[in-house]
């Protein structure tokens, strides 16, 4: 039971939608452009 | 429980852009022609952990060409990154690393580099002077006419073409042709180089002067030909950097300089 109900917040937690105002971090790659894009 | 694996490495991480750093010097320090190139984006990083301390990096670079010459004693920090309108040359790089105790040393690299296309520049700037074949008759009759405007008011050594860097013609308003090109101090001054051009021979490795030259060709409506050469001054080249880059320009008027 202690495993299921694990399962289960986890799961109620994934469905939790992100606080407002939340930005994903940026993805790691590519990386900034120092000078400009040709 | 297992330790979780390290997140992995982001482009932008100070670790990648040390690697990228070495990377980019690598480069810089094993070319042969051209100009030197500056960091412009960190397109992507693998780390392959080999064991303790131990990796295997591979990263991909995109590079921007500077307006520093490969023969250039100008640190890269100070060299600037040709514009857009400057007509850009972008380099891709693919190099391999390993890390081992907190040091890079690079394995292999492999690189290409071209230039902007002339439609985005073009669109951007109608008339901005675009890149020309280094092998252009009009190129070559300017590099040719540029040296001998030189060395015929020089009162220093005798300068020999070493390899022609780029060219660019613009066609409006005026037609104007402007080079840029490698050189080297040979062991004539100008005055014995008119006596008998062809015992004018570049110094050796140790005694080594190298310089780059600009220079523009007005043809219309008036010829007008403005040259500028600088000396970087005696310089130890390291021994694999040829001093004879690229198959030699041939002159067109019988007699001059041939490289």
């Amino acid at each position: 039971s202690v495993a299921k109900s694990a399962v289960a917040q986890v799961a109620q937690h994934d469905k939790v939608p992100h606080p407002v105002g939340f930005v994903p971090p940026p993805p790691p790659c590519p990386g900034k452009v120092r000078h400009f894009k040709i | 429980v297992p330790a979780a694996p390290p997140a992995p490495l982001g482009c932008d991480d100070s670790e990648s852009e040390a690697a990228a750093e070495v990377g980019v010097s690598y480069i810089n320090g094993h070319s042969h022609h051209g100009y030197k190139f500056a960091l412009n984006r960190i397109k992507n990083i693998r780390v392959l952990p080999q064991g303790l301390n131990n990796d295997i990096i591979f990263l991909e670079l995109d590079l921007l060409e500077t307006t520093c010459h490969i023969l250039s004693p100008t640190p890269l920090a100070n060299c600037t990154v040709r514009s857009f309108t400057d007509h850009a040359v972008e380099g891709d790089c693919d190099i391999k690393l390993q890390k081992v105790d907190g040091q890079f040393f690079v394995l292999a690299s492999k690189c290409h580099s071209h230039a902007d296309s002339s439609e985005d520049i073009i669109q951007l700037c109608p008339d901005c002077p675009l890149l020309a074949t280094l092998n252009n008759t009009e190129v070559l009759a300017t590099v040719t006419a540029a040296l001998n405007d030189h060395n015929s008011k020089t009162a220093d050594a005798y300068l020999r073409l070493l390899e022609i860097g780029r060219a660019r013609i613009q066609y409006h308003p005026v037609h104007v042709v402007s080079v840029e090109f490698a050189v080297a101090a040979t062991n004539c001054s100008a005055a014995e180089a008119k006596a008998d051009v062809e015992a004018c021979q570049l110094l050796p490795s140790d005694q080594s002067n190298f310089g780059f030259c600009t220079a523009s060709m007005v043809t219309k409506p008036l010829q007008d030909l403005k040259v500028d050469c600088q000396l970087y001054g005696h310089q130890v080249l390291t021994p694999d950097v040829p001093f004879l880059s690229r198959p030699g320009v041939t002159y067109s008027q019988p007699g001059q300089d041939t490289a």
